[in-house]
């Protein structure tokens, strides 16, 4: 029964393909992801990759990696980026470069912003089902949170509670304001 | 390695009682923890942390590297664990001109809320913001079990915990270790690295104009969520009354109402 099994596994999964984008936005780039859903070998090696572009300078909104470490390898152009630990320290402000790794280690806050036309790497992650938490934007936790807990914790106006949580319409890649795109 | 680690740990010679051996005090209640450095609870591989929150206190959003459990020693109130992605189900849709007079009601949506009281056990999964408020008349006292050695997670077994809010000191850390970490980070503020690093919540280790960006706001409003003057600690004062949230009545507030409302309206249609 080996030939049934083992040696049948499906070893393989585009993620480059642009049509087989999970998050996609003409304007500011695409997200593909492989995980043990896709390629259920991974489930046994608790391993799964991402593969992103970044388009005319947007951005990644802050997130963190809620249950795996992230190595990204830069494939192609430049992206500014911050790393911050839990004594909100930061621990990376820089440039990633083309052929450059770099660690996100597990609940780290990240931002990543292209600094090309095109920023576009590989992220592989420690668990088969990585996932992430967005800070900014329309799935973020902080838009989970009632504004005027946020306005009590930052100490500021429910309006302006309101504004952090409600502005930023996208919900992973955004325009940054250097973009062509940016303002309209 | 880390299991090898932990057996080492375990030759414990004497086992004993342990009183909590940090405090922190906040603004509107206590942060107690014993010392997760210690033999008992390396071997053990987890952390134990006891919060007090005075009436109309609220314990600012953070998230933890570890799953906790939570149990409620004493009082009530209502908690959030914010998983980014879920929708906001709580939502208030009542305009502001149907809100006659008195305090203007604020329209927002969140996610769910919970009730919690005397009794219950809490879990909060790693890596999930949590926050808390005690809407009740006496001091809510829980005590935490954070577990490190859990397989979620993957950094190493000390607590850590990821504040979005506020700029809170470390349950875990002796005041002395953060005071050194607070003046080197703010002699690498003063270096013009372009982020507030003597501030602890996260927002504060990102560059101001990025996050502008990100959140799609001015940086102004940015510049004062990383404030790093608020010496609140975790626990904070609720101002002017009340916490406004949208949230069901608990079961109790519903029999209240339904007995006071035809007294209080008639009973006509």
């Amino acid at each position: 029964g080996i030939e049934e099994t083992l040696c049948s596994w499906r070893l393989k999964e585009n993620i480059g393909d642009p049509s087989r984008a999970d998050i996609y936005s003409p304007e500011t780039g695409r997200i593909s992801t492989v995980n043990s859903f896709n390629l259920p070998i991974l489930r046994q090696y608790q391993l799964s990759a991402e593969y992103g572009v970044l388009k005319n300078n947007a951005l990644m909104v802050p997130y963190y990696n809620l249950n795996a470490h992230s190595i990204v390898y830069a494939i192609r152009g430049r992206a500014r980026i911050q790393i911050v630990d839990n004594y909100g320290q930061t621990v990376f402000d820089g440039e990633l470069q083309q052929g450059q790794v770099l660690t996100v280690p597990q609940n780290f806050a990240i931002v990543k912003r292209a600094e090309s036309e095109r920023f576009e790497w590989v992220s592989f992650k420690t668990n088969d089902n990585a996932m992430i938490s967005t800070l900014a934007g329309k799935t973020s936790a902080i838009r989970g949170i009632p504004a005027d807990v946020l306005a009590n914790a930052f100490q500021i106006s429910r309006e302006e509670a309101s504004r952090l949580k409600f502005n930023r319409k996208e919900s992973t890649v955004a325009q940054g304001s250097g973009s062509p795109g940016a303002g309209r | 390695q880390q299991w090898q680690q932990t057996q080492n740990q375990c030759q414990l010679d004497r086992i004993q009682a342990l009183e909590p051996n940090n405090r922190v005090e906040c603004e509107a209640g206590r942060i107690e923890s014993w010392d997760p450095s210690h033999d008992q609870f390396q071997c053990a591989g987890v952390a134990v942390v006891r919060r007090k929150i005075e009436p109309n206190g609220l314990l600012l959003p953070h998230f933890s590297n570890s799953p906790q459990l939570i149990y409620i020693i004493k009082g009530r109130g209502i908690n959030g664990a914010v998983i980014s992605g879920c929708p906001e189900t709580f939502q208030d849709s009542r305009g502001s001109s149907q809100q006659g007079q008195g305090r203007r009601r604020f329209q927002d949506q969140h996610q769910k809320i919970h009730h919690f009281r005397e009794g219950d056990v809490l879990f909060i999964p790693a890596g999930i913001p949590y926050w808390a408020y005690n809407n009740g008349n006496e001091e809510v006292v829980s005590v935490s079990l954070i577990d490190v050695s859990n397989n979620a997670n993957q950094l190493d077994l000390r607590p850590r915990k990821f504040h979005l809010a506020g700029n809170p000191e470390h349950d875990f850390e002796p005041q002395e270790e953060q005071r050194r970490r607070g003046e080197q980070g703010h002699s690498r503020g003063q270096q013009g690295s372009g982020q507030r690093s003597s501030c602890n919540n996260v927002f504060c280790g990102f560059d101001s104009r990025i996050l502008a960006e990100a959140f799609n706001v001015d940086q102004k409003l940015i510049e004062r969520i990383q404030n790093d003057n608020d010496d609140r600690g975790q626990i904070v004062k609720v101002k002017g009354g009340e916490l406004q949230v949208v949230r069901p009545p608990s079961l109790q507030d519903e029999r209240y109402e339904q007995e006071e409302s035809p007294r209080r309206y008639g009973r006509g249609n």
